[in-house]
């Protein structure tokens, strides 16, 4: 990454968009969300803030944002459509640092179908970038490239690279951090947009994440996955849910039969990273989002005929799987394609772990946390013994849920 | 072997490499001609950051990146950009 040389001194930055795209199909609104997006994404990695302003605002927003041509009173004239796109300035105490213009003559689009015009998002992240103080880099994955890379995929689910990440922080700082700050592999792509259900479909009540009882939690790809009955949630690296509303289970697994709305259990498998999906006495592998093959028994994995799980999770200490019901757990081994013979074993060997866990997930960092009803047991990377502090709830820390103000007393193993 | 490039393809790097920083803007008093080994050594950084082949020769993947599409601001920060900041504040 590369510095300007100059940055911000406060930490909450306002915003406006003064004048929209003439010819363009996206609608204010659609601007507006797709700047508020964009800005965001730089904010949760920094911590900085940022605010509309409205258009009577008696003050000028640090970021004024403009969809001009040509010459355009400043050092940088658009050329029409292709060439340059936009540009942004500085930080600065100048009135025009910060600021930041599109080229009205481009075809600015947002989900082009036929992967026409330049996608407004990615270029606003872009452009943002500079309005925070960061200069062109030439990392391949990074969003600060000169050079137009097309769309970045989806707003809600977009994350800076790492050298992105690196150059901000080096300006502003990190945000706190999460036992999950680092994805190891390309996030699952988000689900398309969900069909519009018909007029005589009954709506299905929302669970409330911060009651707990989850059926299933994984690690997947770096996001811990929060699954309840039909819906999940999502928990990003950064510590920010990817939406406080949950995601349909059948919109997003595709080929997951109809018949099974819950999922006792998941995990992401080593070494091949498919997904698998427990219920009942069976279990479904995905590569992706993308159902792979038939359902396969638990006695696939070592179980006998008829058995379930409560829990399943890859050590990454010795690479193997761990499969919980009850009080006991069985061990298998992935590079052998077979189970470890001598078990089930009693799953006090975790100790202090509950029985029964709704599951348990290893952290990016590599801790192992066992989660049941609305707490969770944290055993620190390579140890079989829970933190002395466990149970926690597992709103506050993992769920952006407000803390008790009377925490009933957690039960104990 | 790859055609030696046109006066036009040089013309047009040439503006390309001073617009976006690799080459520093010529003096308003005097003609300067930019001298091959610095022209050679512009493209080479440019070719770098672009992740292209280091030939220091506006070759045709050279001139293809040079025509994407691109953010209006230099890729490399210095004389480039301090002569657009004084053109600013003299307007």
């Amino acid at each position: 990454y590369a510095l300007s040389g100059s940055m911000w001194r406060k930490r909450t930055l306002t915003w406006r968009v003064r004048s929209f795209p003439q010819s363009s199909a996206l609608t204010q609104e659609t601007v507006r969300t797709l700047m508020h997006h964009a800005l965001t994404t730089w904010g949760v990695e920094s911590g900085l803030k940022f605010q509309e302003l409205v258009s009577q605002a008696p003050t000028e927003p640090d970021i004024l944002i403009d969809f001009v041509r040509a010459y355009h009173q400043d050092s940088y004239p658009f050329d029409g459509q292709g060439g340059t796109l936009a540009h942004a300035f500085f930080p600065g105490e100048h009135p025009i640092s910060g600021d930041t213009h599109f080229d009205d003559e481009e075809t600015w689009t947002y989900r082009s179908k036929d992967g026409e015009g330049i996608d407004l998002f990615a270029v606003a992240v872009h452009e943002f970038g500079h309005a925070l103080g960061l200069g062109h880099s030439s990392a391949p994955n990074s969003i600060m490239r000169p050079f137009y890379q097309g769309p970045v995929g989806d707003p809600h689910e977009y994350r800076l690279s790492q050298d992105d990440r690196e150059g901000l922080q080096q300006l502003y700082g990190k945000v706190p951090q999460t036992p999950y700050d680092k994805p190891t592999r390309k996030p699952l792509a988000p689900p398309p947009p969900p069909p519009a259900l018909p007029p005589d479909s009954p709506s299905l009540p929302i669970p409330d994440r911060c009651d707990g009882d989850f059926d299933a939690i994984a690690n997947i790809r770096g996001e811990i996955f929060f699954f309840k009955g039909p819906w999940f949630w999502r928990l990003q690296p950064s510590g920010h849910l990817v939406s406080p509303r949950p995601a349909r289970l059948h919109r997003f697994w595709e080929g997951l039969p109809a018949a099974v709305d819950v999922v006792q259990a998941a995990y992401a498998r080593h070494p091949d990273g498919r997904i698998l999906l427990f219920s009942g006495p069976r279990f479904w592998v995905f590569r992706d989002r993308q159902l792979e093959g038939a359902p396969r028994p638990l006695t696939a994995l070592g179980l006998p005929a008829g058995e379930e799980v409560d829990a399943v999770f890859s050590w990454p200490l010795n690479g193997k799987t761990y499969l919980i019901r009850g009080r006991r757990y069985w061990r298998y081994d992935e590079a052998a394609a077979r189970a470890d013979p001598g078990y089930p074993r009693d799953l006090s060997l975790w100790e202090g772990a509950p029985h029964a866990p709704d599951d348990v997930t290893v952290s990016n960092t590599g801790d192992t946390y066992f989660f049941k009803g609305a707490h969770y047991w944290r055993f620190p990377k390579g140890s079989v013994k829970a933190e002395p502090d466990s149970p926690q709830p597992m709103g506050p820390k993992w769920l952006d849920c407000p803390a008790a103000s009377a925490d009933p007393r957690a039960p104990r193993p | 072997r790859a055609r030696e490039p046109s006066a036009q393809d040089v013309s047009l790097g040439v503006d390309w490499l001073t617009r976006y920083g690799y080459l520093p803007p010529p003096h308003p008093a005097q003609a300067q001609l930019q001298s091959p080994a610095k022209l050679r050594d512009a493209i080479k950084v440019m070719q770098r950051f672009a992740g292209l082949p280091e030939t220091g020769v506006l070759d045709s993947a050279t001139m293809a990146t040079m025509q994407k599409p691109r953010c209006s601001l230099p890729d490399v920060l210095g004389v480039a950009e301090l002569v657009r900041r004084r053109r600013r504040r003299r307007r």
